[in-house]
């Protein structure tokens, strides 16, 4: 340090401060954590700490989809032929990827990583189950599930955010034949179709390598599809504990239906590391586009005038996929 | 990324589920 010349003293300056504001803040952390666990040693419940309106702002002006576009081109690089089987082979270790349930098992069949990430299974890897009315309609980990009370899905245990910004607004006012007579008491009783029927919620995080092959959990007539540009920030379990409304901030396909007891969505949400989605029978689908602004939404209907039942699905059909970038 | 159903059914539908557990696809998430 004494020897140094005047000019790199001064860029050795923020140096200490950054170390000393980074450390204090892991530091403070680190408190938070055991006091957290010492209240719960206690038996009292620790509400969930929530980020503040600008942390999340600040993750927010993260531009996630410009890395997220990055990271998809990066993994479209071909790979020589030579380069496939190690790198594979470590993508398989590190997220316990059975490739004896793929389709082609052969390494050298996938040209690079996004191909690889979208294989196919076999059929039979993953049988279907025809006893209960709804079944999974990908691999993953449950993060939370049950009735929707009050208009307020939990993301996880104690973090909710509101079904209305989440699924957005029910008819696409523009595609009423008139302006609706009766306003809905609630956004709930525009989804509930009939008397004594409840609505209920399940999310399903796909942890990184797992299989991205989104199929169908019921039989389905599915109608407007909307898509959202938002952010694509993470979304782990320790991210959905942290920030409220996190499904909300996120770039998402909104697909709507019917089944056999009225109202039925399924909602891809994606994240930095995939940010785009596909869904097979929508052609026109772009997600994480630089064209469209963040917060925007497109909708459209697959109900036409000389389709109106929209697209009939089966069980276990396959719907789309997520994609890296 | 996540996936997120939100769906109408009768009152006695039932998960068949703990929070947290992992789940394959086609395996059952609840019934009535």
């Amino acid at each position: 340090v004494h020897t140094a010349p005047a000019r790199s003293l001064s860029l050795l300056r923020p140096l200490p401060i950054l170390v000393a504001t980074g450390g204090g803040y892991a530091g403070y952390r680190q408190y938070e954590k055991y006091r957290e666990r010492e209240l719960e040693k206690l038996g009292l419940d620790v509400p969930p700490k929530l980020a503040g309106h600008w942390e999340v702002a600040l993750y927010k002006s993260v531009p996630t989809r410009l890395l997220s576009r990055a990271w998809g081109r990066l993994n479209q690089v071909e790979l020589p032929h030579w380069l496939r089987r190690p790198v594979y082979s470590l993508y398989i270790w590190t997220f316990g990827v059975n490739m004896k349930e793929a389709a082609v098992e052969d390494l050298h069949h996938y040209r690079n990583l996004s191909e690889f990430f979208r294989r196919r299974r076999k059929p039979q890897a993953r049988p279907v189950c025809g006893l209960h009315s709804v079944i999974s309609p990908s691999d993953g980990k449950i993060l939370n599930f049950g009735q929707v009370k009050n208009c307020e899905v939990e993301q996880v245990k104690g973090v909710t955010y509101s079904l209305e910004s989440f699924l957005g607004p029910r008819t696409p006012a523009e595609d009423l034949p008139f302006p609706p007579a009766v306003r809905h008491s609630s956004f709930r009783s525009q989804l509930v179709t009939r008397e004594g029927n409840e609505l209920y919620h399940c999310v399903i995080y796909l942890a990184p390598g797992v299989q991205v092959g989104v199929q169908l959990p019921r039989i389905w007539n599915g109608r407007p599809a909307r898509e959202y540009q938002c952010s694509l920030m993470s979304v782990n379990p320790g991210m959905a504990r942290w920030i409220k409304e996190l499904f909300c901030h996120n770039e998402r396909v909104v697909l709507t239906g019917d089944w056999k007891h009225g109202f039925f969505s399924l909602t891809a949400v994606g994240a930095t590391n995939v940010g785009s989605i596909r869904i097979y029978f929508d052609r026109d689908l772009h997600t994480n586009s630089p064209r469209y602004s963040k917060g925007s939404y497109n909708d459209f209907s697959f109900v036409t005038h000389a389709n109106k039942e929209g697209i009939p699905m089966r069980k276990g059909e396959h719907l789309g996929e997520f994609n890296l970038g | 990324s996540t996936i997120v159903l939100i769906f109408e059914a009768p009152k006695d539908f039932n998960f068949s589920l703990q929070a947290g557990q992992k789940i394959r696809f086609g395996e059952a998430l609840g019934s009535l």
